[in-house]
């Protein structure tokens, strides 16, 4: 089965 | 001092109603070019990009950058108050913990005032890298929402594959299965009515329709959506404002464990 990601996972905190 | 006077107010009540079930509350950011806003959902599986710039006002003042904390839902059923024709007018003061709407109806002849209260976010902000997209589909803002309510009926999660072929959105469920394909189509007779498809690579990635569904929301605002995809990036699902800014969702992939 395929699971959720998130944002953060991707973008990063400025 | 903080003064942003907009003629076409229902921009903002329509901005308002696409992104206030998605985000609780968020900073807007004030400056001198125009006010932004970027949140995550409370999952963090979603943000929001908003973009209004100053051109788009009538007037707009913003002596100093000013960072105002707004509960979107208290935002809204303020903003619900305003008539659709109604000029809408931000006010605010430096250090204040208050922001004030100000609606006038197109005659003049109502003026309200509502004055609401600002709150402390401690929001983080992510900094969104510019990115090439393997695919870039251009479509009917309708036709989206459509075709996201209907598979919605189906099953709970969409699978956006671009090939040379077309744009095709698929769901399964218990009851079945659904596919509906777009094939580029720019013989219309207005230019909103194409669907575009740009495609460097074929692409192929699995998305929660729940969220997707929330995005279509903001349909009043464009007659055109961009959806632009790369596979381990999140989905942008964007919505231009005419000659102001836009509205863009980012959207996380569900990924193969």
């Amino acid at each position: 089965g395929s699971k959720q990601s998130t944002i953060t996972k991707f973008f990063n905190k400025v | 001092m903080l003064e942003l006077r907009l003629v076409q107010g229902s921009l903002l009540k329509k901005v308002l109603e696409s992104i206030k079930d998605l985000v609780n509350d968020a900073n807007f950011d004030f400056s001198s070019s125009g006010f932004s806003l970027q949140s995550m959902d409370s999952s963090h599986v979603a943000l929001v990009a908003l973009l209004l710039k100053s051109e788009g006002f009538e007037h707009y003042r913003c002596d100093r950058n000013t960072s105002m904390g707004m509960n979107l839902g208290n935002m809204s059923k303020m903003l619900k108050c305003a008539g659709n024709d109604d000029i809408i007018t931000i006010k605010g003061d430096d250090g204040s913990d208050t922001v004030t709407f100000m609606f006038e109806s197109p005659t003049q002849d109502k003026i309200a005032d509502f004055e609401m209260k600002l709150m402390d976010i401690d929001s983080e902000h992510l900094g969104i890298p510019e990115a090439e997209y393997h695919a870039i589909v251009k479509m009917p803002s309708a036709e989206f929402a459509r075709i996201c309510k209907d598979l919605a009926s189906i099953g709970d999660t969409v699978v956006i594959s671009v090939t040379k072929e077309g744009v095709k959105f698929s769901t399964r469920g218990d009851i079945g299965t659904a596919n509906i394909v777009l094939r580029q189509n720019t013989t219309v007779d207005k230019p909103e009515d194409a669907t575009v498809i740009e495609m460097n690579e074929p692409v192929s990635m699995t998305f929660a329709l729940r969220y997707m569904n929330s995005f279509t929301k903001a349909t009043p605002l464009s007659n055109t959506v961009t959806i632009s995809m790369s596979p381990d990036l999140p989905v942008v699902v964007e919505y231009k404002i005419a000659e102001m800014g836009y509205v863009r969702f980012y959207l996380a992939p569900k990924m193969e464990e």
